[in-house]
């Protein structure tokens, strides 16, 4: 899709930003890149649109990676998704349809801030990099910054924290840009897919209480057929359910605001590995990760252009 | 070396606490040492039977890897020297543009 961009190495901030740009110019017939607001640092929040143009209504998905910074397969596997829709849009038909009847919203760096700190100084970097007028440490999880049961089990409030949930829900300006753009589009918007690392789980609300979704049985459905389609691909098992029994209860993430917010399925997905390589997952493992990947969330966008 | 070699010496370990006893003792220790936690999210998640990976700076590996010797809590490396699992991950040419 852009020659000589290789999708099989982590890349800097300015290279993605770079190559959003190339394919703005090059493949205006099925992308739009624009800027939903600035971060903490002043670096624009860039969003891809994906699809085929129409004037006529379309449901859209948004997916957003590297919400952590020391994520980086996250970004990585939006890359790849964003690569093979362009590549495959003529000779798939399950991708034709894909992009025939929806847009999707693609963030590649949701924390970029964040990100290119990870990328320059200290590769374990989780937070956003905002200040703290009290404090000397900086950053927020924006994870944990979003107003649903905010700063509860599993956040803290101490700024010096890694969980640190910021002083007051969608404090942090790219939380507050994604959060915004979500409930302008929320009518349209039937899918929210958030990409982090590690531990090979696909997770659906809630975090924060053991309830049971009004849509279970659909989103179950659809979270059963993704990962038997990621596993098809290399055998890897990846986990999946509610968050709060798969993993723990926990505060709310993303994924549950963007739930409470009337989007029917949201979920999370945490790619390779189980804790082997962890954070560090090596370069020659992007393709084989971000192939089975690809099938989940072709699996789950089939999914949601059937009735359930 | 990327990052001026400052993951040098530094491991990522596992620890899954077998009572509620041990997984107090990590949750006190975590606190007194500010080590790094790769899994679970946060240290209160941390339970009886919880997969605990933590990231441990070169300085601070002897005194926790003598607490948890002490206190009988069993352990795994993961991650020998993080530093070259990082620079081994990466491809020459990241390599290459991130100097």
């Amino acid at each position: 899709s852009v020659p000589g961009y290789n999708y099989e190495v982590y890349h800097s901030l300015e290279e993605i930003q770079d190559w959003m740009q190339h394919l703005n110019k090059t493949h205006s017939d099925l992308i739009q890149m624009f800027s939903i607001g600035k971060s903490y640092e002043g670096r624009s929040l860039f969003v891809l649109k994906l699809g085929r143009r129409s004037r006529a209504y379309k449901r859209a998905v948004w997916i957003d990676c590297g919400i952590h910074a020391r994520e980086w397969i996250g970004p990585a596997f939006c890359q790849w998704f964003v690569k093979e829709a362009l590549l495959t849009y003529r000779s798939d038909p399950a991708m034709r349809k894909m992009l025939n009847h929806l847009y999707f919203y693609i963030m590649p760096v949701f924390n970029v801030d964040g990100y290119h700190f990870s990328w320059t100084n200290d590769r374990f970097w989780r937070k956003t990099r905002s200040r703290n007028s009290r404090f000397r440490c900086r950053g927020v999880d924006a994870n944990r910054n979003w107003k649903v049961k905010w700063c509860d089990e599993g956040a803290s409030m101490h700024p010096c924290d890694d969980t640190y949930c910021g002083p007051f829900p969608e404090s942090e300006p790219e939380v507050k840009a994604v959060a915004n753009f979500l409930r302008k589009h929320k009518k349209h918007i039937r899918a929210y897919l958030s990409f982090h690392a590690y531990a090979q789980m696909l997770l659906y609300p809630y975090s924060y209480k053991y309830a049971t979704i009004p849509n279970f049985s659909c989103v179950e459905s659809a979270a059963y057929k993704a990962v038997n389609a990621l596993r098809s691909v290399y055998g890897v098992q990846y986990r999946y359910g509610p968050a709060s029994s798969t993993l723990y209860v926990s505060s709310g993430s993303s994924m549950d605001w963007a739930y409470k917010n009337g989007i029917p399925y949201a979920f999370a997905f945490e790619l390779r590995d189980t804790g082997h390589f962890g954070f560090l997952l090596p370069e020659t493992l992007i393709k084989p990760t971000c192939t089975e990947t690809m099938m989940a969330v072709k699996n789950i966008t089939m999914h949601l252009l059937k009735k359930c | 070396h990327l990052y001026n070699n400052r993951y040098a010496g530094d491991q990522v370990i596992r620890l899954i606490p077998k009572t509620e006893e041990e997984a107090y003792a990590l949750k006190k220790i975590h606190h007194q040492l500010k080590v790094d936690l790769w899994q679970p999210s946060s240290i209160s998640y941390v339970s009886e039977g919880t997969v605990t990976d933590v990231h441990i700076p070169q300085n601070a590996s002897q005194a926790l890897l003598a607490f948890l010797q002490q206190a009988n809590i069993q352990y795994k490396v993961l991650i020998e020297d993080l530093q070259k699992a990082l620079e081994k991950g990466s491809s020459l040419q990241t390599q290459r543009n991130r100097r």
